[in-house]
């Protein structure tokens, strides 16, 4: 509880009509940012312990990490490790498909699923509008990889395992330029 | 449980074909030499033109507003600011658009569009993969927009149908009660309209749709809360990002300049889901399975081999 209330707290504030309109002052709008920032972090240990309850493997969890800035295709963790698993879960109560899009360095990955099967995957350079982020500044990723994810059962989960590989490797992926059709 | 059979129109494929069997984007526009009121085509099936509520004139394109500078001294003199959204036109200015890029591949194909150098989009059509909830995806990022003293720049993104949506559109109030929204006319006192745009401008939280009579529809599906409305008929436009010069003096007493970590102004990134339905059960059932999807996006956690 004590771990979640900072985040309860923010989230509270944040919903001020001035937080959803962004008619606050600028020094306020990075007062909320940070005020949630905060709450994320104290929360994320009870992340960890909740994914270690769900997966009844508490040993390998300590060693979780997400990429809350994926959104803007850079991601940390897989801008130094090129061989990790991914793990989706679904909140919803409902099964549900998703595409999933991972900032990652290289060209050439093998993504396969629970049952070892390589799924068709495809790298795709970042693209130029995001490139110009600048919170994106320091990223290694150039490229994002692609799949589908099916299907994440009802508050549950599914692991996909990501491996670099060699060109023409068998299952993997495809890399797809983005090319210049008109200036 | 199942696809709906008549709900897949073609947004993206329905069949079993793969991607590259299909009929690539379409750029027609570009090859032929590029006017005022070209716009950027997209997920086209020849074979589903006939039955697409849609129409040809799928489109998508991004414009802007310049804001109104006031001086606050009377009502009809506010400027554009936090509060509110006052354009100096009732037309948003158009980009000269500078290049159109390509990806195609076995997951998803992708045209880039470079309006400017401070507005990209990226229009994305998934392979078919089985789900039943097939939607196409809109990549838009803006900024920083370029500062000028005198006025503000109001930055849009604009989708035509020709569906005949009666000057009625849905947003959601809250991200569950969506409200029907009448162009020009509000249901409880005689408007008399001053601002066609933003007179017509409503929260969208995380939704908003057009219906026509026969049941067809478009929706679009927003990654946080925005602002828009259906100007025109068939259309549905959304606010982007915006910056202004001048404070509205209706309390917040700051321009709408934020910086981004860089110093400059901010870049802004955001994606909207796309889809079509041909009636009405269909539509309600794909819009609100999607919109919980969108609300509740799987979380993704890394581990290390």
């Amino acid at each position: 509880e004590a771990k979640l209330d900072l985040l309860r707290q923010a989230m509270g504030v944040v919903q001020h009509h001035d937080g959803v309109s962004g008619t606050e002052k600028q020094v306020v709008a990075y007062d909320y940012a940070l005020r949630v920032s905060t709450g994320i972090n104290q929360a994320y240990s009870l992340l960890q312990s909740a994914w270690a309850n769900l997966t009844g493997d508490s040993a390998a969890y300590s060693g979780m990490s997400s990429c809350s800035l994926a959104n803007i295709s850079y991601c940390p963790f897989t801008d130094s490790n090129n061989n990790f698993y991914l793990h989706f879960y679904n909140p919803v109560s409902h099964p549900v498909w998703h595409l999933a899009r991972i900032p990652v360095k290289g060209r050439y990955y093998v993504v396969s699923n629970q049952q070892g099967q390589a799924v068709t995957s495809q790298t795709i350079p970042v693209n130029n509008g995001t490139l110009r982020v600048p919170e994106r500044a320091g990223a290694k990723s150039s490229y994002e990889l692609v799949f589908n994810v099916s299907t994440i059962p009802a508050m549950g989960f599914v692991v996909y395992r990501v491996a670099a590989a060699a060109p023409g490797s068998p299952g993997v992926s495809t890399f797809t330029p983005i090319q210049s059709v008109f200036m | 449980d199942s696809k709906p059979a008549d709900g897949e129109l073609d947004w993206r494929d329905g069949g079993s074909e793969s991607l590259n069997e299909r009929e690539s984007l379409d750029y027609r526009p570009v090859f032929a030499p590029l006017k005022r009121d070209d716009v950027i085509e997209f997920s086209q099936l020849k074979e589903a033109k006939k039955s697409n509520p849609i129409g040809d004139s799928k489109m998508s394109y991004m414009a802007y507003y310049y804001g109104y500078p006031g001086n606050n001294s009377a009502p009809e003199f506010t400027a554009s600011g936090a509060y509110l959204f006052r354009p100096t036109k009732q037309t948003p200015e158009r980009f000269s658009l500078e290049e159109i890029a390509s990806v195609t591949g076995p997951v998803v194909n992708e045209t880039h569009v470079v309006w400017s150098n401070w507005t990209y989009q990226v229009l994305r059509k998934f392979a078919n993969n089985g789900d039943s909830l097939q939607y196409s995806e809109n990549e838009l990022t803006v900024g920083p927009i370029p500062y000028d003293a005198n006025t503000g720049r109001e930055v849009i993104v604009r989708y035509n149908t020709q569906l005949n949506s009666s000057a009625t559109f849905y947003t959601d109030a809250n991200g569950r009660q969506v409200l029907r929204r009448v162009r020009d006319y509000r249901p409880t006192w005689p408007l008399q309209q001053t601002e066609n745009v933003s007179g017509n401008y409503y929260p969208i939280n995380s939704q908003i749709f057009l219906n026509q009579s026969d049941g067809s529809s478009f929706m679009v599906l927003t990654d946080r809360s925005e602002g828009g409305g259906s100007i025109n008929d068939g259309q549905i436009e959304i606010m982007l990002h915006r910056i202004t010069v001048r404070d509205d003096a209706l309390g917040v007493g700051e321009a709408l300049q934020e910086k981004g970590s860089d110093g400059r102004g901010l870049v802004v990134k955001v994606t909207h889901w796309l889809a079509a339905d041909q009636s009405l059960p269909s539509s309600s059932r794909r819009r609100r399975e999607l919109a919980n999807r969108r609300y509740r996006e799987p979380l993704i956690g890394y581990l290390t081999a």
